[in-house]
């Protein structure tokens, strides 16, 4: 595994949850990667959660642990035909934002650590999964902002 | 369940990425 790569993504991660949680660090502005990311997953954010909601209102979200358990679960079925795009890269953090209101709606305090948790396991899950594939698409910088950044 | 949740999101995904 790309070290470089975990890290990165590990930090759009970071940034995602705190637009998530309206949380924004002071005195740090999210890069335009992060930006990019935050405007198309909340224009998807909605629908996403309206095409969910049914399935996971049934699941108990109760811990971290609990959030990790669904979160690789589910993932592991959605890319099971191998295949890889911008789209599906955008949904798995749509997934870890949804698994983070919803651990806050069951009441998990969500401290800095906690979030660093699950950041870590968006970043693990796309540095796995789709790491390869998104050096060889131009990575964020290029692949995905030219993909999604509005012009 | 999951399984399911796994198929709409792949769908989903798909469909943003045709979108943009």
């Amino acid at each position: 595994m790309d070290d470089g790569v975990f890290w990165s993504v590990r930090a759009l991660a970071e940034d995602y949850l705190d637009g998530i949680l309206r949380t924004p660090r002071p005195g740090t502005a999210p890069s335009r990667t992060s930006q990019a990311l935050q405007n198309v997953a909340a224009s998807v954010q909605g629908e996403v959660e309206g095409a969910l909601k049914p399935h996971l209102d049934s699941l108990d979200v109760g811990s971290v642990g609990a959030a990790r358990g669904i979160f690789s679960h589910v993932l592991a079925k959605e890319f099971e035909d191998g295949v890889v795009n911008w789209g599906r890269v955008v949904t798995v953090f749509v997934l870890g934002g949804i698994l983070t209101k919803k651990l806050q709606g069951s009441g998990v305090p969500l401290t800095r650590e906690t979030r660093e948790e699950i950041s870590s396991f968006i970043a693990e899950f796309t540095t796995h999964h789709a790491g390869e594939w998104i050096r060889q698409n131009g990575g964020w910088e290029n692949g995905f902002l030219n993909k999604f950044e509005q012009k | 369940i999951m399984e399911r949740v796994g198929r709409q999101l792949a769908f989903i995904g798909d469909d943003i990425n045709q979108r943009y």
